[in-house]
């Protein structure tokens, strides 16, 4: 956060509504919170809100402040301290205070702070050792939304994306979202294969990962040539090493896993004082406990950079087979490698090919993620009782640790959630998500996955100063999201959820999940046919009383997309204008799929909204 | 009668919870179990009550109760993680 915070343009000298951002209570579901670190200090902090009406029962040695108003655990956690770091470190992203003068030995220095630094902050811990329990995360939603908060921030989720009713986060997220609090949830990091997303309820945000313009590397020399890696190396390796592939230097394992340094595999006499070749990143493990002084692994994930328990750097395909044939054609073979360095990173923002992408496996007219963030080597507050690695030999302990995932992007999703609430403490929580939606940074096409574009980064990235001001919203009521439910259930089902006596459409005016007011706009179209589809939709008016938008379309040459009306306008705050988007095609081959975009334009607001046509049988 | 380690652990989904002030979802959530546990008392397959319940079901309970008019869903508790 060091540097994530600004290169989006929210900056320590950007507008702020000091009270209101104090009384902005965000929740945070994860592995419980440090209330030590000093991004939770609450020095200059007033009493909780008024609102709120928790608990601190973070159990044994855990006391709140006027920073951490509440906190509670769910079994198996013994208390609300974070014995991982995970939760401690989205929380800080989200609304940690500011804290100069931090860096990780060097890397990613300056000051670290939340989205919003004045918000309170509570802490629930669902995960333990091996995860998290569907019935934790049900509990915690009913307490959150008992205790007051106004955004949930999740940084969780499951091995693959589960039906609304099956899948608890979707639920406690809807009922949050009936109470007025919008949720922010990590898309996943299965990337980049498509229909990975497990984030997919359309009353949630889902967020992305994407880089920033500050990226960490590593070299690694051998011989004459320097090889750029990435992994988050901390290490001063002086010197030169003997090199020895893994597969070299085990006796007691099949090559395969030697190879790879399994777990095991290496031997001690074989490795020590020598740089290990593994063919896989969690070798640098089995390296450390064997006693090596440094590894040079095969890195699959290039765009990210690994946290190492010893001097390590992670290469990408191409150079790694430099360092397999370098190794195999020279007498004696010796390497060194560097401490890791920052570099300004021009491509910036690029989604990462570890996050999630769609289509959305649940319901496909609605495109997941929603947005991307900041989420590859975010440096946040970390406890300092916590190792930085599992490595059986690390001793560093440190107040700030850099890690990368959906689960770092979450949080700054969460934290323009919560600066967009700071300024409309009265908007819904669809409100809020269509502002950072509509508002949000275009974004290039990605070249690391088989489906990139919408697929990978949603509406663009977030842009915290324009989500304050998006112009016009999409909003959605219950009502809107209980017509959605009623495609998939029976009314009497449909009731039980919605907790009164909705009732569901009639089968000719059922419509499908593409007519939900949502801020993107999606249609399935069958592959090789002519089409002809109509989508409405309906914005509210949230900028200047008296207003005239206009539409724009992009071109594509594939369809023809028109808007009717082109303009609109506005006499008052809060009146709503509703529009037809019409799309006509044909052919279109069985699995493409075809983008364009919507801008609704004030001269001041772009209001933009990707517009995606997908192929399927 | 079931053994109990032949029960997992499931979530029963019952909606919103009502907004009855005398509504005592423990009481409910027994009441439900009742109906369907065999050879073994329902405050030992309860687990946590929230807008729902958690608790330890057979395969045949677990159809019982997903039949029961008061219930959304019955599906098997999933461990989540970290991202």
């Amino acid at each position: 956060t060091t540097r994530s915070w600004d290169f989006m343009g929210l900056k320590l000298s950007s507008p702020r509504k000091a009270t209101a951002e104090s009384n902005v209570i965000v929740a945070v579901i994860d592995s419980g919170i440090d209330p030590d670190s000093e991004s939770f200090r609450d020095e200059g902090f007033g009493a909780a809100p008024m609102k709120w009406k928790g608990v601190c029962e973070g159990g044994e040695n855990f006391s709140c402040n006027n920073k951490i108003i509440g906190a509670r655990f769910y079994e198996p956690a013994e208390s609300a301290r974070d014995e991982d770091g995970h939760g401690t470190h989205t929380a800080s992203t989200a609304a940690g205070n500011e804290v100069r003068d931090v860096s990780f030995y060097g890397l990613e220095p300056g000051t670290a702070r939340g989205g919003v630094p004045s918000a309170r902050i509570a802490a629930y811990k669902v995960s333990g050792a091996t995860g998290c329990s569907s019935e934790a995360i049900l509990a915690t939603f009913d307490d959150a939304i008992a205790d007051g908060v106004d955004i949930v921030s999740v940084s969780l989720g499951s091995a693959s994306p589960l039906p609304f009713d099956n899948d608890p986060i979707a639920i406690g997220s809807y009922h949050a979202m009936k109470r007025g609090i919008l949720t922010s949830n990590s898309a996943g990091n299965s990337g980049p294969g498509a229909g990975t997303v497990t984030s997919v309820a359309p009353w949630m945000l889902a967020v992305a990962a994407s880089s920033r313009d500050r990226r960490i590397i590593d070299k690694a020399v051998l011989g004459s040539r320097t090889l750029i890696g990435a992994s988050v190396n901390s290490f001063i390796l002086k010197g030169s090493f003997p090199l020895i592939y893994g597969k070299d230097a085990s006796s007691n394992c099949p090559e395969y896993y030697a190879r790879t340094c399994a777990d095991g595999c290496l031997d001690s006499n074989s490795v020590r004082n020598k740089i290990v070749l593994c063919d896989r990143p969690a070798g640098f493990y089995e390296a450390d406990r064997a006693g090596a002084r440094g590894v040079i692994f095969y890195n699959p994930i290039p765009d990210d950079a690994s946290l190492v328990p010893m001097p390590a750097v992670g290469l990408r395909s191409e150079d790694y087979n430099v360092a397999i044939s370098y190794m195999n054609s020279t007498k004696d073979p010796q390497a060194s490698i560097s401490k890791s360095e920052n570099i300004k990173d021009p491509a910036a923002p690029e989604v990462v090919s570890f996050s999630s992408r769609g289509p959305n496996q649940i319901l496909p007219e609605i495109i997941k993620p929603d947005v991307t963030g900041p989420g590859v080597t975010i440096i946040a507050a970390y406890p300092s009782d916590v190792p930085v690695t599992s490595g059986s030999r690390d001793t560093r302990r440190v107040k700030y640790n850099i890690l990368s995932g959906t689960s770092m992007s979450c949080p700054h999703a969460t934290g323009v959630a919560a600066y967009v609430k700071e300024f409309h403490p009265d908007w819904s929580p669809s409100a809020i998500k269509s502002a950072l939606m509509t508002t949000a940074w275009p974004m290039n096409h990605t070249t690391n996955s088989s489906c990139p574009g919408e697929f990978a980064y949603g509406s663009g990235h977030i842009n915290p100063l324009k989500a304050i001001d998006p112009g016009l919203v999409y909003d959605a009521s219950a009502e809107d999201y209980i017509k959605l439910l009623c495609l998939d259930m029976d009314e009497a089902r449909v009731r039980l959820i919605s907790g009164d006596n909705s009732t569901c459409p009639t089968a000719s005016e059922q419509g499908s999940a593409k007519d939900l007011n949502y801020p993107s706009i999606s249609a399935i179209v069958t592959p090789m046919t002519r089409f002809t589809v109509t989508i409405r939709r309906r914005v509210t008016n949230v900028g200047l009383a008296n207003s005239t938008y206009k539409a724009e379309i992009m071109p594509n040459s594939q369809v023809e997309i028109k808007v009717e009306p082109q303009v609109l306008s506005f006499k008052s705050v809060n009146e709503e204008k509703t529009f037809d988007l019409t799309i006509v095609g044909r052919g279109l081959p069985d699995g493409s799929h075809m983008s364009s975009s919507l801008v609704w334009s004030d001269g001041t607001h772009k209001v933009k909204s990707p517009v995606l046509v997908q192929s399927l049988s | 009668a079931i053994d109990h380690e032949d029960r997992k652990v499931h979530i029963v989904y019952l909606g919103s919870l009502p907004d009855d002030e005398e509504y005592s979802p423990r009481s409910h959530h027994l009441d439900i179990l009742q109906r369907v546990v065999d050879g073994s008392s329902a405050e030992n397959c309860l687990i946590r009550s929230f807008n729902g319940f958690a608790a330890k079901l057979s395969d045949q309970e677990k159809e019982k109760i997903a039949n029961m008019e008061e219930v959304v869903s019955v599906f098997p508790s999933r461990t989540f993680q970290l991202q």
